[in-house]
């Protein structure tokens, strides 16, 4: 198979395997020294490298912007999309005005194989798989939801507790060593200011809260932001997103994301469900890749960039 | 490796808030072995749900004895998947 020798010729318009995917990152760093390293975070249950992806350019420590993709794993746009991501930041830093002032000030941190041992599951044994892989205990029926499992409303309604239920919030609450490694990167890094998860699909742009009724402290704020960053997105194609709270827009989701990143204090904790509305549901063709990626760009743009003018 | 042949993806709306909870009724049956792509949300939203082929022809009376619309979003999920994996495997080549 003919490898990409560098990023510039790798194909972002198909689908990649995760040992590709985890090539391009090693790529990415050693073409960027300065500006790229690689993090790993932990170990997914199966032993393989969590790896985030660090973009600096100096300082200590900085405020930070999280980005992740494709904790759930049959996600495959996400995956896709966020290898993007982690070209486009390198490609426009130092000739877009928005993001090298950005950077000049923060830190963008990318987790684009979020659940690993579920991504390489879905290339080689159940591409509808969208759980961890770790065993659960007396039950026939394996892992756990990766959005259900976080410290936040955990257990509560809108999860289940049947290990064989696509929405198995798990035996406790950072039980997954996949959602460990990020609440304890988020807790010792400290300083993460905007935390943004990216699933698909049903083109939505959510925030918190989805445990819970109870409006978010800074709801006009993140729904105000929501509505730029989509109208942002929508300029480019005209796909078109719903965007308010998760219990209000979807349904109610208990021991999500988002939810504990914000009771941590991330102000800006924003779910991305990308294409589509429901032609092709996750198994959206890999033509749509690199559109739905330029688009999400610009709404991560938007929350980026208001992250960087509103400090707290 | 898993195949999916004549899985279908159907696309349920609920009119009201009887037909919504029937829908969510269907959640709890694990015997049909049911992948909600898409989750039960509130009336007129749509719900996606993959249903296998041994289902499929239970899943659909059930519908249609309730008078609850849907529409097929997936005619045969394995005919999709072998056209992504057949894109894969011709790009890596």
């Amino acid at each position: 198979v003919a490898e990409p020798r560098n990023t510039d010729n790798f194909d972002f318009s198909r689908y990649h395997t995760i040992s590709e995917i985890y090539s391009f990152q090693d790529m990415l760093v050693a073409e960027n020294p300065n500006l790229v390293s690689k993090i790993v975070i932990g170990q997914s249950y199966e032993g393989r490298p969590l790896n985030v992806l660090k973009f600096s350019t100096g300082g200590t420590n900085r405020p930070a912007i999280w980005m992740d993709t494709g904790i759930h794993s049959r996600e495959w746009v996400t995956q896709a999309s966020g290898t993007w991501f982690a070209k486009k930041i390198v490609s426009d830093y130092g000739s877009d005005p928005a993001l090298t002032a950005i950077l000049n000030k923060m830190d963008i941190f990318l987790e684009i194989v979020t659940n690993p041992d579920g991504y390489y599951f879905t290339h080689n044994s159940n591409r509808m798989w969208r759980k961890t892989r770790k065993p659960n205990p007396g039950s026939k029926c394996v892992g756990v939801d990766p959005n259900r499992n976080w410290d936040a409303g955990f257990g509560g309604p809108g999860a289940s507790s049947n290990p064989c239920s696509e929405t198995y919030h798990g035996p406790q609450a950072n039980s997954e060593p996949e959602v460990k490694s990020i609440v304890d990167f988020v807790k010792s890094h400290g300083n993460i200011k905007a935390f943004i998860s990216i699933h698909s699909y049903s083109q939505m742009l959510l925030y918190p809260y989805g445990y819970t009724r109870t409006p978010a402290k800074d709801k006009a704020e993140l729904h105000a932001l929501a509505k730029k960053a989509i109208t942002d997105l929508a300029s480019l194609y005209g796909t078109r997103y719903r965007y308010g709270s998760i219990v209000s827009t979807i349904y109610q989701a208990s021991g999500g994301t988002i939810d504990w990143t914000y009771n941590q204090g991330i102000k800006y904790s924003y779910t991305f469900e990308l294409r589509d509305t429901g032609r092709y549901g996750f198994i959206l063709p890999a033509n749509q890749i690199i559109p739905t990626a330029n688009e999400t760009w610009l709404a991560l743009m938007a929350i980026m960039d208001h992250t960087y003018k509103n400090p707290y | 490796k898993e195949t999916f042949e004549g899985h279908q993806v159907l696309r349920i709306v609920p009119k009201d808030e009887v037909q919504l909870s029937l829908i969510k009724d269907l959640e709890d049956m694990i015997e049909f072995e049911l992948d909600f792509w898409k989750g039960v949300t509130e009336v007129a939203s749509p719900v996606d749900v993959r249903v296998p082929l041994h289902s499929l022809q239970s899943i659909k009376i059930y519908l249609e004895t309730q008078d609850i619309l849907y529409s097929i979003m997936i005619e045969d999920l394995q005919v999709m998947l072998d056209e992504e994996q057949e894109e894969i495997d011709s790009a890596a080549r």
